[in-house]
């Protein structure tokens, strides 16, 4: 049975995405079989491996009782895509019957196959970032050392314990990953903050660096891993993949 | 009666509130009446200026029929605040009659006393930036010059046609404005691709360069131009100011 995994942060463009793709395709090179579930509107996972209007796609599976769509895109590295039709059908998920566990059930049906789920989770506490955390076994907190960034992170842990109370008392927070982090004395200082603030909260050891490398592996729609193995940032995936596992 | 901007764009983390914020500030330092109205469930906008947990926000004044709150943070500057309780009444707002139109009619109430009223949108395609576009007389796009902020551009557009054509026919794109930009290759490559891809959208002359003095102007809770206003990210808003208002 997969372990499933959400990357969740109501804050945007902290890098949810990018850690999504990167550290799946870090655990699928270490041969474990790996599917990415975009679960965003935005579509960013699946636009990464040139899917744009798949289809099928997820929200189609779970409202109306089709398979999931699963494409193979590498090696033992999969993904169930998304695009903008998902926003359109958001009403239709808040109004349908247990509509917080129709993700958790549909990747009931295919967690057999694989040994991680890693979901994609939009920029917003609403009906879809409920149905990730419902449907994880825990969650990885990607977070920008920032004034703003940080602010948010108090509503998502509330929200985090809500579902562990009522619904999925299972998830855990796995740990926070720092992203884009430069080498500022506000980083540092942010970093210590968070640190300090939420002692009770694992922070995985590897940062991962703000690196331009990452933006020219996106206009080149490829991961990171397949685009510049050799970077920094690659190689901080590669390290946060055997963290995960380890801890 | 005010002029009614919105700061719209779904991709996470581009700026919105941040330009909202230094935008707004440059405008009242111009001598003109601005509102900021936080209409994002994170916050920010609200915090920067010190309001975490306001006793009024502006769903309770939607939703409600209450007066819109309005608090004064200096001269000539105003803040309509909010935080994660909007979240949870996102569907109240959904089920609510005239749902799309309740913040347009709530902001006529108070046009006149202003010059500007600036919407700090959520990163979503949402009901929330739907009674945004709704009330506004023009919106300003923030884009950063990467991959993944592009992809999300289309969706943006042509929601904002749709508004135009069922609900608001005055809205218009006033300008892309593109922010966080570094002197490098890709960001540069991404500009001109934008510019030609979208030759019938304005782009603002000015851009925001990627500059730390911002953040550290976040975590000291201020505005920039109060922050460091001699500093170039602060003379880029100020530019901003000159030519959205002769444009
Ligand atoms: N380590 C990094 N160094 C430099 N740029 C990065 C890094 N990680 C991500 N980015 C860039 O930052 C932007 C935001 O990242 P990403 O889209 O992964 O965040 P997100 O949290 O998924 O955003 P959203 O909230 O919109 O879903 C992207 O343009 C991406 O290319
Ligand atoms: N020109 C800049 N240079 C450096 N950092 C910046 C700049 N503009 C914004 N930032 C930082 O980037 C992050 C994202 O900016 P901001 O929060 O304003 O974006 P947003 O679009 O409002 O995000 P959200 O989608 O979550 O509402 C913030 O941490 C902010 O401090
Ligand atoms: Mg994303
Ligand atoms: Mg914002």
């Amino acid at each position: 049975k997969a372990k499933i995994i959400s990357m969740v942060n109501h804050k945007g463009g902290v890098g949810k995405t990018t850690s999504t793709i990167n550290l799946g395709k870090a655990l699928a090179i270490s041969g474990f079989k790996v599917l990415l579930v975009d679960f965003d509107s935005q579509g960013n996972t699946s636009q990464c491996f040139g899917v744009y209007t798949p289809d099928e796609q997820v929200i189609d599976a779970i409202l109306d009782n089709k398979e999931l769509p699963i494409i193979e895109i590498a090696e033992n590295f999969y993904l169930s895509p998304s695009n903008i039709k998902m926003a359109y059908r958001e009403t239709d998920l808040v109004n349908s019957i247990g509509n917080e566990k129709r993700l958790r059930n549909k990747l009931n049906e295919i967690s057999d196959k694989f040994d991680f789920i890693l979901i994609d989770c939009p920029p917003a506490l609403n009906i879809f970032t409920t149905n990730a955390l419902v449907a994880s076994d825990m969650c990885i907190v990607p977070l920008q050392p920032e004034a703003y960034a940080f602010y948010g992170v108090e509503n998502l842990f509330n929200r985090i314990y809500e579902i562990r109370q009522h619904v999925n008392n299972t998830l855990n927070v796995k740990g926070i990953l720092f992203t884009m982090v430069s080498n500022t004395l506000v980083h540092k200082q942010m970093i210590d903050f968070v640190k300090e603030q939420y002692k009770h909260i694992p922070v995985f050891n590897v940062s991962i660096e703000r690196a331009t490398i990452i933006q020219q592996s996106q206009v080149a729609q490829k991961d990171l891993l397949t685009y510049a193995p050799k970077s920094a940032p690659a190689m901080q995936y590669m390290e946060l993949a055997k963290e995960f596992i380890t801890i």
